[in-house]
């Protein structure tokens, strides 16, 4: 899943 | 970090140092639409505002910065210190025709209906269709150079590896981007038809790549 906020893909 | 994400963040940043220093030695950004190259800034703009929230990891804060330097060092050349170059002519592609939708996809659609989280899903459906107006470009003029179709096929390889990332990350850590995943593959179908262009006529043939 995707946890809001932390987009650690550039 | 996997092999696939990593070697697609090298061919991005290789892609934009291709096109930069192409730019910077030629003293030209003819056959280059600075519309693409403002959307991609405006991409790296909205979507690295988390810079100033959350540390991710120091691999993370170095590429951004230099995405946001380069990607704005472009827009300089292109419309301050090589713009009598600037081919405006050809560069018409209507980009309200992409914000609007864009903009209006990501209120509607996003993880959080909180202002960092709009401009993020923004930066990522702005990204799929950033590249239009330099494919417009090309083909209303009908060809390329080869160093600007080098530069498109390190975009294209780019969002093929981040494919390979998200298969890999689906099936290694359960870990599944909705958002990120359904608009890289609807931007890398962008760029099928452009690798089989650069394929059969830059790879095979030489030079300039013209439109039958």
């Amino acid at each position: 899943g995707m946890k809001v906020e932390e987009h650690d893909e550039l | 970090m996997n092999i696939f994400r990593l070697a697609g963040d090298v061919s991005h940043l290789v892609a934009i140092i291709i096109l930069l220093l192409k730019i910077w030695r030629s003293k030209s950004c003819a056959g280059i639409s600075g519309k693409s190259q403002v959307l991609f800034a405006l991409v790296f703009s909205t979507r690295y505002l988390d810079l100033f929230t959350v540390f991710v990891s120091v691999y993370n804060v170095v590429m951004k910065v230099v995405f946001l330097a380069l990607s704005y060092a472009t827009v300089y050349l292109i419309y301050m210190r090589f713009r009598n170059s600037y081919d405006s002519e050809n560069d018409t592609f209507r980009v309200e025709f992409l914000l609007v939708p864009v903009i209006g996809l990501s209120f509607l659609e996003n993880y959080a209906f909180t202002p960092l989280e709009i401009l993020w899903t923004f930066s990522i459906f702005l990204e799929a269709v950033a590249i239009m107006p330099q494919l417009f470009m090309i083909t209303k003029t009908g060809e390329a150079e080869s160093i600007t179709t080098h530069y498109l096929f390190f975009l294209g390889l780019y969002r093929a590896l981040y494919i390979a990332n998200w298969v890999w990350r689906y099936h290694m850590e359960g870990f599944f981007d909705q958002i990120a995943v359904v608009s890289g593959v609807v931007q890398t179908i962008f760029y099928c038809d452009f690798f089989y262009l650069y394929v059969t006529r830059v790879l095979r043939g030489k030079g300039k790549m013209s439109l039958p």
